[in-house]
């Protein structure tokens, strides 16, 4: 028997709309530990790897391992069903067909339940290792995924360079050129308005632009995201979920030709 | 021009 009980349902609601539009199929695997979920877009480009960890659950009950293969596109519908303010708990048999999902309201007076089939998939599972970054640039959520938005008109790709004056973004195209410069913020009296950088040594890479713009869809989740770029490695993009756990992306660079 | 890498370039498979 699997069951995990989330009090905060809309987190289940926002992590749909963060993945939903990147990946059309993954596999939740659950375990002692929690829930993870690793998928590759398409084109393999970019790779998404959840993290929520059964401590992070007001409830969380694992017996045996289970790997649920799930349409996303279904799963958004049903999770779509969930109010903002209900209770959502994931439960399925052991070897299960299918999996159900219970939304409750605040007061308990609405209770639904939906019940969705199960896909057996055969995707690929990465090794990701642990890397040490040449730069992290941690900055508001909210405030790079303006800037994905604001640079996406000028071109398919946003260069992003770090160095100890800043980060910046940048785009070029038919129209002509953009740059959004971020200074590390000297005074911060609130964190999660904060622009901070770790820099071993300055760095500059391309990146698809279409990417990005997937990633920024995780932004209701998180105040912060976290940018970490190395030589020789992906970009991860990383957003913070409550104390529960986090969603990464990782895009590959563009390179010239 | 610009070519874009894939990820399997990168990490490899478990």
């Amino acid at each position: 028997m699997f069951e995990a009980r989330l009090a905060k349902g809309a987190i289940f609601k926002k992590i749909l709309e963060a993945v939903k539009d990147l990946l059309t199929e993954a596999s939740w695997d659950c375990g002692d530990m929690g829930i993870t979920l690793q998928a590759m877009d398409n084109a393999h480009v970019s790779l998404v790897s959840l993290n929520l960890r059964s401590d992070g659950f007001d409830k969380y009950r694992c017996d045996r391992n289970l790997t649920m293969g799930m349409n996303l596109g279904s799963m958004s519908k049903i999770l779509k069903c969930a109010g903002n303010d209900d209770i959502v708990t994931i439960r399925a048999q052991d070897n299960p067909d299918t999996v159900t999902f219970v939304f409750e309201s605040e007061n308990g007076e609405k209770q639904s339940d939906y019940e969705m089939k199960l896909m057996s998939l055969d995707l690929e599972h990465l090794q990701i290792p642990e890397t040490e970054y040449a730069c992290v640039v941690k900055m508001p959520a909210g405030e790079f995924a303006r800037i994905c938005r604001d640079l996406s008109q000028f071109g398919d790709s946003i260069v992003i360079s770090c160095s100890k004056q800043g980060v910046k973004f940048s785009a070029s195209g038919d129209i002509g050129s953009a740059n959004v410069k971020l200074a590390q913020s000297s005074n911060v009296d609130k964190e999660e308005e904060a622009v901070t950088i770790e820099m071993q040594e300055p760095v500059s890479f391309t990146y698809a632009c279409r990417y990005l713009n997937f990633f920024t869809k995780a932004t209701p989740l998180s105040a912060q995201v976290k940018l970490s770029m190395s030589p020789e490695y992906p970009l991860m993009v990383e957003y913070a979920i409550d104390d529960i756990g986090q969603i990464r992306y990782f895009l590959a660079p563009k390179i010239e030709d | 021009k610009q070519g874009q890498r894939r990820l399997d370039s990168f990490f490899t498979a478990a």
